[in-house]
């Protein structure tokens, strides 16, 4: 399966940006924190977090993206996305995590470590999906 | 007078990426 490609970089990593939680709270997006997302997550109907544990990180032909191999929910899938190299991955306990966080935080000013192999992220699946 | 602007607010969930291993069976 080729891995999933997201080629642009949505608005609302940008600092400041106003995000809206499952139970109408607003928060900035540098604000959020692991228990946001669980408990967003725990009253939507359709969706649930899983952990998503980093299992390889490499380049692309592209040198703007990279691969980064998953091992995704209690079964560990493994899912690749290829992603641009500034894109915020949500770490759990952690926070937001790039695997270039230098250029996410100049792009976005979103304050960003390094992602790196055996972090666990958040994601997201169906709660139906079986 | 200066008109508020309205703020974008953004769905929690646009920020999480949606890992869907493939469903064979």
């Amino acid at each position: 399966t080729p891995p999933a490609t997201s080629s642009s970089l949505p608005p609302y990593f940008m600092k400041g940006s106003i995000i809206q939680l499952a139970n109408g709270e607003l928060k900035k997006v540098e604000d959020l924190k692991t228990e946001d997302f669980i408990q967003s997550a725990e009253v939507s109907s359709d969706l649930k977090i899983d952990s998503s544990t980093v299992e390889r990180i490499e380049g692309s032909q592209n040198p703007s993206f990279a691969i980064i191999q998953f091992a995704v929910g209690e079964h560990r899938a493994q899912v690749s996305v290829e992603v641009l190299v500034e894109y915020p991955f949500f770490v759990f306990g952690q926070g937001w995590s790039s695997c270039c966080p230098e250029q996410t935080t100049q792009l976005f000013n979103l304050p960003c470590i390094k992602l790196s192999v055996g972090d666990v992220c958040i994601s997201l699946t169906l709660k139906n999906l079986k | 007078n200066v008109e508020p602007r309205s703020v974008p607010v953004f769905h929690w969930h646009s920020l999480v990426p949606f890992l869907a291993p493939s469903q064979s069976e």
